[in-house]
């Protein structure tokens, strides 16, 4: 798309498959490629360049033209509840997450509410320490339920700023861990009117289009606020994003871009086209 | 369901009888759109397809199977012959302790898969595993090993995080051969692909251990970046084998496919739960119905 060929179907052929690539999804693609045919046709497009803007455009316009950034209200705490499935980057993004609060100079407490995973309490009071964030735990194989309430009351009582819950990786599939998470919600907000305030749902950025089941089942059982796509740092495009923004409105509010505590960013739809075409 | 759509491509064509190149056409493009649906590679499927098309041309329409249903049997046979042989055995090296190193990108499940191969072992060899921490990184990593080794009574070897990964591995190993430990099982940290430092890190290990399994363990809901990740893993270390976590989900699984086709390694073990029990076996006929849906 950077040189000087021809558009012709040659050309067409290799930007669909470089949407594929990107795990944009066959519905999506073709919807994106219908709609790039059709411009190149009326518009006469000539030059590769010209494609490339179209491109830009139709994915900017998926994707939603406004960039949602995560925003901090009035309540105090501000409750952040962050769900998953299994090693897709929960904690880590907690923890810098955490750290971005702490650099705004804000109060943060972390919950430490998956109390089923091995070494997963061990791991967030690592992060709590790094960052200066306090932590609020049980004992291993607690009820998570408990550790959110105790944690939104110790938070309430410091009157600190946000709140973040991290929650244990579970796949969408499995009944019984969605009803509790649902559990987990119905007590916090019982404990602190319009809590969680925000509910994070993170996303790996190498998973393919099982992505968007994950997000429509983790949307009907918890109310989700934001979307982070992590991973980025590796070759892995995401594409599967489009399709979540699309059909599901949810935004994409972060990145993910390594394993260090500043790795994180506010996920911009420019960028992110751009990066789709190297 | 693929049987659906191609139903409905069958109904719309008139000739019956033979799959010939017309009807055939059609019916593939569905195919094709199953299979990039269930994630797998671009690549992989263009090539699958189009020797797909050459077998299913010319096949005489078996009388108890309708035209779908035979390009579905064309297609699912293609498939479960790619996906390689069913897993046979765990390797055993002649010489104990047989070592085993688990790679993959971060997150993939290398440090609970590690829980459940030593289960494996113990349960199909009646041996003594030993698990080593290698992953110096991660946050309370060395925790989670260790947590997961007294959970299934597994002795695990760390060294904590200030030694190199390298020196702890080499000397797991040697611990391990020096109690008759076997097998010693090496836990790293996730990493890229395209991490050169973290790529040469796991190259030393080899060197330091020449381990007799190398196995990427990669997770099945992975997308069309499989074929990016499996291939570098594999031209810098030369896989034995490779392990799918996460099957318990509802990914459709055409990693699996896309990972097999550029590697040309078995995929010899499946992750079906958090919980800590044996792996299990892969099947290659389940893995080709699945990946079809
Ligand atoms: N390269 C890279 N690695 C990441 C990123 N985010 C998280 N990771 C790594 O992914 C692995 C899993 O991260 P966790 O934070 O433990 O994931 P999780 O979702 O909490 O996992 P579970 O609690 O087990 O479900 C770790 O090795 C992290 O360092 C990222 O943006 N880029
Ligand atoms: N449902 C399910 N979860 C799994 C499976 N295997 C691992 N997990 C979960 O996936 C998450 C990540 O597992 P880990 O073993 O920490 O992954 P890892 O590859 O060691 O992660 P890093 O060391 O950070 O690269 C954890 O929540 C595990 O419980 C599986 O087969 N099924
Ligand atoms: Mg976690
Ligand atoms: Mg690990």
């Amino acid at each position: 798309l950077r040189g000087a060929g021809a558009v012709d179907d040659d050309l067409l052929d290799s930007v669909e498959e470089v949407l594929i690539l990107a795990d944009i999804g066959v519905e999506a693609t073709t919807r994106i490629m219908d709609a790039v045919r059709t411009d190149v046709r009326r518009k006469k497009i000539k030059s590769p360049g010209e494609l490339r803007e179209i491109l830009k455009n139709h994915i900017a316009e998926l994707l939603g033209r406004f960039n949602v950034r995560l925003q901090v209200g009035e309540a105090r705490p501000h409750v952040i509840m962050v769900v998953g499935v299994n090693g897709v980057g929960k904690t880590t993004t907690i923890a810098k997450l955490a750290h971005r609060f702490k650099e705004e100079g804000k109060s943060v407490v972390l919950a430490a509410a998956d109390t089923f995973r091995a070494g997963a309490i061990e791991q967030l009071t690592i992060w709590a320490t790094r960052v200066g964030a306090e932590i609020v735990k049980h004992q291993a194989g607690a009820d998570p339920a408990a550790v959110a309430y105790d944690a939104l009351r110790a938070a309430k009582a410091r009157n600190a700023d946000v709140l973040i819950i991290d929650t244990a990786g579970r796949l969408h599939t499995k009944v019984n861990l969605m009803e509790e998470l649902k559990k987990i919600r119905r007590v916090i907000s019982r404990e602190l009117d319009g809590a969680p305030h925000e509910t994070l749902l993170v996303l790996d950025a190498t998973t393919g289009q099982n992505a968007l089941s994950q997000a429509k089942t983790f949307h009907q059982a918890t109310e989700i606020t934001g979307v982070v796509l992590t991973k980025l740092d590796g070759t892995a495009k995401g594409g599967i994003i489009i399709s979540i923004v699309n059909l599901l409105n949810l935004p994409i509010k972060l990145i993910g871009i390594g394993e260090r505590l500043h790795d994180l960013r506010d996920f911009r739809t420019d960028l992110f086209a751009e990066a789709l075409f190297g | 369901t693929l049987t659906d759509r191609l139903d409905g491509v069958f109904r719309r064509l008139t000739r019956r009888g033979k799959l010939t190149e017309d009807n055939i056409q059609e019916a593939l493009r569905e195919v094709r759109m199953a299979l990039l649906e269930a994630d797998v590679n671009y690549k992989v499927v263009k090539e699958f397809i189009s020797r797909v098309r050459e077998q299913a041309v010319g096949e005489a329409v078996m009388k108890s199977l309708s035209p779908s249903q035979q390009v579905i049997k064309v297609v699912h046979d293609e498939l479960v012959r790619l996906m390689g042989e069913r897993a046979t055995d765990v390797v055993r090296a002649k010489k104990p302790p047989t070592v085993v190193l688990l790679v993959g990108l971060q997150g993939s499940g290398k440090t609970t898969t590690a829980g459940k191969l030593a289960l494996l072992y113990r349960e199909t060899k009646r041996c003594s595993p030993l698990l080593v921490a290698a992953d110096i990184y991660r946050p309370a990593a060395v925790d989670q090993l260790v947590t997961i080794g007294k959970q299934i009574k597994v002795p695990v070897f760390e060294k904590g995080t200030q030694h190199d990964p390298v020196d702890i591995a080499r000397e797991g190993v040697s611990f391990g051969r020096d109690r008759g430990f076997d097998p010693v099982i090496v836990d790293t940290a996730g990493r890229l692909h395209i991490d050169s430092d973290l790529m040469e890190e796991l190259r030393r290990i080899r060197t330091a251990v020449s381990p007799h399994e190398i196995l990427l363990v990669a997770d099945a809901m992975t997308g069309q970046d499989a074929v990016n990740m499996a291939s570098q893993f594999n031209e810098e270390l030369d896989l034995t084998g490779v392990i799918l976590t996460k099957m318990d989900g509802d990914a459709r699984g055409g990693a699996a496919l896309s990972i097999r086709e550029v590697t040309a390694k078995p995929i010899k073990f499946v992750g079906m739960g958090e919980k800590l029990e044996p792996l299990e076996p892969f099947h290659p006929e389940r893995m080709a119905s699945r990946i079809l849906g």
